[in-house]
């Protein structure tokens, strides 16, 4: 049965839908079968990127390692059970759609608190958190003392996480691997780096997660969107001077995030 | 009564807190009676930024021009008249206890499609609407070409916007004066920033915003969360070495924002 990636974070713009499609795709490109699913039902960053990398494949006649993307199945109102929640039925399909012929089943989360969220964390196998090495951010995961710069205690995001393992506990099902991934980490900026990296390691002790090594801000993560193209696809399309030093820095950041998540099967 | 500026954008971490922290408290700064309201109930971004700054006042004895922030109060079902949906009273009993004794009042809309936002929008007289430099978070605007680069048509949360000027124009309010802020751009990326500039100023003509000049990735956009202060406080509060070429460019960055979004009574 497909091990389970959930790319989740209730803060917005963390890079949720970019891990979600560079994973997805990295796992595909290695031979792997992968389903995707987006819980962002009106948004859709990362259905819309992988219905982008379809059309781009059949414009130019192309085959592309790509992960299976399948849509929520609509379900009746009439056909749910006495008190089953519409959305848990939908996504609990899709999952079954997916997990017996995949791998790997990576499923991105909305910035916002939804059922749909809280039901894919608890199915989670593994947890990816993108996140903006920001106090805004960090405000999402934990409080902490603004002198100090001590922790608090958990806010409203990792209480959520803490209630979906409490709930595969109970279930006796294998607890959640966490990982954060700081993102969009600036080659300057220092002295913020160093408190916001102070305060997620001793976070990471107190509520249990790793902390990857994290994606810097780079352009290459981001334009090749309208086209549903990664860093790692340049290669096959022909694109030249691709191997410049920002995208072969990209690749290895990538490479360790994969090797960080410790996936079964997975040689980096 | 108070002129009304909303910070929308349902893309997530476009920097819609950001921007409302950093207008709301240099308007206070000069001299205006500003109001705050935060929409983002649960994660309350702009409201914690708020907080932090009373408490960061409280601890050093200290009186800065600070925005009055008030949650939204809570209502009995019973209360409500006939269909009345609950937010829609929340959100007006709101407005009302702040736009009589305010000039301006910023609300800070969550990065989600919720109802809150939804009306919010339609009691904009001003709308700012921040947005990364990318292609991910234009798509929320508009569709693109992906080869052309042409706008095939407007997005959902474009037409949110649309719908929302539709309620004004119905009831004779005043157009509501829409303004798109390019957030976290970076140094290089020139030929990225080229074209998401050459897509927004097309965009700009067929559905009728403006394009303000845009805040850079700076470190003093976020590094000030934990204490509530922004960049221009930090004389105030006698923080030495603020004076960088950075936070001069930043300065710079909020005083062409605040130019550009022509508020009545404003001397920039
Ligand atoms: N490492 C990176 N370098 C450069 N840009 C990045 C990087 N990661 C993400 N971005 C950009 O930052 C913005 C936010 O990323 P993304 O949309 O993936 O976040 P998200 O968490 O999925 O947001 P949402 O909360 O709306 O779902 C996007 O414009 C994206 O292109
Ligand atoms: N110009 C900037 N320079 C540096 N960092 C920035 C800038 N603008 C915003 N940020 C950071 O980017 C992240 C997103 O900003 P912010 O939280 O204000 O966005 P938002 O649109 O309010 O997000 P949400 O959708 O969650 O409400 C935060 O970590 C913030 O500190
Ligand atoms: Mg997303
Ligand atoms: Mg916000």
């Amino acid at each position: 049965v497909a091990h389970i990636i959930i790319v989740g974070n209730e803060k917005g713009g963390a890079g949720k839908s970019t891990v979600s499609m560079h994973t997805a795709t990295a796992l595909a490109r290695m031979g792997h079968k992968v389903g995707a699913l987006d819980l962002d039902l009106r948004q859709k960053s990362f259905g819309r990127y992988l219905e982008n990398r379809a059309a781009f494949c059949a414009r130019n006649d192309l085959e592309l390692p790509t992960p299976i993307y399948r849509d929520l199945p609509a379900v009746e109102q009439a056909d749910l059970s006495e008190g089953e929640n519409i959305f848990d039925r939908r996504l609990s399909l899709a999952v079954a759609s997916l997990e017996n012929e995949c791998d790997f089943l990576v499923i991105d989360c909305p910035g916002s608190h939804t059922r749909l969220s809280q039901v894919a964390h608890s199915l989670a196998d593994t947890l990816v958190t993108p996140l903006n090495d920001s106090y805004i951010d960090f405000d999402l995961l934990a409080r902490t003392d603004p002198e100090t710069n001590k922790i608090l205690g958990p806010s409203v995001y990792s209480e959520m996480v803490w209630n979906a393992r409490q709930l595969r506990a109970q279930a006796g099902l294998k607890p959640i691997d966490w990982i954060v991934l700081r993102n969009r980490l600036g080659a300057q900026q220092m002295h913020n780096k160093k408190k916001v990296g102070q305060a997620l390691d001793d976070l990471s002790k107190r509520i249990g997660f790793r902390v990857a090594p994290g994606f810097s801000e780079r352009v290459i993560f981001r334009e090749l969107f309208p086209r549903g193209l990664t860093l790692l696809d340049l290669r096959d399309v022909g694109v030249k001077g691709q191997m410049n030093i920002s995208n072969v820095a990209a690749r290895q950041e990538l490479r360790d995030l994969l090797k960080e998540l410790r996936l079964p099967a997975v040689d980096v």
